[in-house]
Formats: structure tokens, sequence, C-alpha cells
């Protein structure tokens, strides 16, 4: 099973066509093992995405380096799923 | 396993056994007014389970529900469930529905993607696609939502097989893609066609392919803003409305413009909650508050198809 250990999910807004440029092409950096939960849509609407560990110092500093403010939306997937698991065992029993 | 609908936990996640097991139960139940359809089989040779709300007659007038088609989105196969049991419970006392189940069926598919279902529970949470392997593809997967016959591989879908939005090698390669379009022909008489998704709190109408208006491009807004209205009313859950293409972004080979080609005016797709802190990740304590403010919006829909036949 997939583990998600240190996986961030994080939320940026572009607030010009510049910065939503730039966050379209992060699409294409397939290295950085990026998920999409909102892909780029348009200026003020959110982008959310699942970084890897390994990918989440570098993709910070290339945000911040392009003055791309974002905020993080969950701080360790893993444990988010933990809880879910915990939750349909209880229920199950 | 619960011995019946009425201990069943609506307010969980559930795995794939446990879902077809509640179907059972419902048509075993209820077996005047739900039928199970098996119409078609997976990637994986899972069954893939229609149920049939109907009090009787043939080949009626319908209103299709579908929901998982994007495997990982769980508080849309959730609602499914809900909205199974509600249908059950409402259908002699809620007067939309019993005058909608008066001239028509109603089709709902709960569980559309099962195989990534199943990968979900066991492999990988985040699986989106469904788990089909095309020779030449290194990855595994094709994007149901963008696998159908309306602007195939065009902008708006990826060729890429590793992609999220990889479209697959042709229109319909996907079994469970194939088997809700010989379906929908078969029938013949889908009225209205609703494919439920998560997340990001949207009511959607056709196209996404192509920025060119639908000739019932007024009367579909008319009916979301109505719907919208309704859903915010419960728990003041924010929506926005519109076409695809204009409300989010180009995506091509979709469900609902497939079916509003196929001459299934009433046309729509719901992005559910999350107002942006869970993500996929809903807890299932939202379960049914969000299954409970999309019903009110199912409902304005089948009232709006009910009152305008065509």
């Amino acid at each position: 099973t997939e583990t998600f250990v240190g996986h961030q999910v994080l939320r940026i807004i572009p607030t010009s066509d510049e910065e939503l440029q730039k966050v379209q092409e992060l699409q294409d950096l397939e290295d950085l093992q990026l998920d999409f939960w909102l892909e780029p849509r348009g200026l003020g609407l959110p982008v959310d995405v699942r970084v890897p560990f390994p990918s989440l110092q570098p993709l910070k500093v290339h945000l911040e380096a392009n003055g791309i403010s974002y905020s993080i939306m969950i701080e360790d997937v893993q444990e988010l799923l933990e809880q879910e698991q915990t939750e349909m065992l209880r229920s199950s029993r | 396993l619960p011995l019946s609908t009425s201990t069943f936990d609506y307010s969980s996640y559930h795995t794939l056994d446990e879902i077809y097991n509640f179907m059972d139960l419902l048509v075993a139940e209820n077996p005047n007014l739900v039928s199970k359809l098996e119409i078609g089989r997976s990637t994986e040779n899972r069954p893939l389970y229609v149920l049939k709300f109907s009090k009787g007659g043939s080949n009626r007038p319908a209103f299709w529900i579908d929901t998982g088609i994007h495997s990982r989105e769980w508080v849309t196969q959730a609602s499914g469930v809900w909205f199974a049991k509600k249908i059950v419970q409402d259908h002699e006392n809620d007067q939309v529905l019993a005058s909608l189940l008066d001239t028509m069926d109603i089709f709902l598919e709960i569980v559309t993607n099962p195989d990534g279902f199943a990968f979900t529970h066991t492999k990988n949470r985040m699986w989106r696609k469904t788990r089909s392997k095309h020779s030449g593809s290194i990855c595994v997967g094709v994007d149901p939502n963008r696998n159908w016959d309306a602007g195939f591989g065009g902008s708006g879908a990826s060729s890429n097989p590793c992609s999220e939005t990889y479209h697959g090698p042709y229109a319909n390669s996907e079994p469970e893609v194939k088997a809700i379009v010989d379906f929908v022909k078969s029938h013949g008489n889908i009225k209205a066609f609703v494919s439920i998704h998560s997340y990001s709190q949207l009511l959607l109408y056709p196209y996404g392919y192509t920025r060119t208006p639908v000739p019932d491009q007024k009367e579909l807004h008319e009916i979301s803003e109505k719907a919208v209205a309704a859903l915010t009313s419960l728990y003041g859950t924010q929506y926005k409305y519109g076409s695809i293409i204009t409300t989010i972004y180009q995506a091509s080979g979709g469900t609902i413009d497939w079916t509003y080609d196929q001459g299934i005016k009433y046309s729509f797709t719901f992005e559910l909650r999350d107002t942006g802190r869970y993500g996929f990740l809903l807890p299932a304590k939202q379960i049914i508050p969000a299954a409970e403010e999309t019903w009110l919006a199912l409902q304005v829909i089948m009232q709006h198809t009910l009152d305008n036949p065509y």
C-alpha cells in the first residue's frame, strides 16, 4: 500500500496571469510527482496540489523565488488517511 | 455486514464489498421498487451495477445519477448510497419523488469505477483513474471523464498515459465508460443525466470541450441557479455554477458533453464539497450533510425534468 508520510497539500491562489502561467508550468515538471487535486483554472481560483515529501523543499523554494504565495492545506496527508482508516474501523466494529 | 439498510452506517466510508452488500439488502427489502442491473464488467472483471427504481411500466423516461467515476472522490460513492436509501424511504411521501416515479424511472450507478475504488482501499488512496493497461503505455489507467466520444482527444485532456487526465487510446476504450454508453443508447429514453464528482462545490453543464454555448444554455443556467439556491439553503455551502469551460477549464471527452450530444438535455455534473480544508479526504462526518444538500439540488433538477417533458 502506498503511504503518504510527509506529503503536504499546498493551496495556491494565482493572482496574476504571470502567476497562473508559472503554476500551469508546474504541471509539466513530472519529476516532482505533483498530484493536482484542483488544477489551475483561472485567476483567484484555488489550485490544490499534493506534494511528495522529497519535492516539498524544491517546490516551496521555486514558489517563493517567483513570489507566488501559498498556504498549507494539509500538513501531513498520511495523518489524515490514518484518521480516515480509524474511523472506518470504528464504524465497521 | 449489516443485516438491514436500517442498520447500515451512512455516516461512514465503506469498502466495495460493503456497498455491493448494501445494494443487495436494498433490493431484497424493496422488491417492488428496486432492482439491480449489471450493465457490464470492469477491466478487472468486476460487475458494474446500476440500481433501478421503478413503479412499473416499460422503458419509461428515466433520470440517471452516477457517482464514483473518479475513484478517490469517496464522498460521492457514499452520497450515492445515501441517495439510494433516501429514494426508498421517501418514494411515497415526498411529492417530487412520488410524482417523478409515477411517470419516470431512476437509475443510480453508485460505484462507476469499481477497480479504481477497490485500489483506493487496498493500494493507493489517491487513485483517480481506471485500472486498465493499454499496450505501449508504461502507466496504468485512463481518466474515465476524458474517455467519452465528445471532443475526444482535444485540448483539456492528456495523451500522456502517466497523466491523471489521460484520455485513453480511443473513445470508450474503458469498459466502465462503454457500459454506460451502451446502456444509454439501448435505453434511448433517458431525460436527465447527472454525474457526481468532488471536490470544489460546483454545478456544471455542457460544454467542456468547446466554447460554443449549448443551444439550451439559458434553460440549463436557470435550472442551475435554482438548484444551487436549494442546496445552499440547507447548510450555507457556497456553490458556483455555469458551463464546464467557462467555470473551470477546458476538458475534452467528458461524460455530460457526450450525454448532451446524445439528446439528453438535462445533463449536469456536480463537484461536491470540500471548501478547501480536506480535499478528497473529507471527514466521514460530512458525508450526510453533503448528501442532504446535494439531494435538494437533485430534486430541483428532477422537478424541472418532470415539468418539462421533451
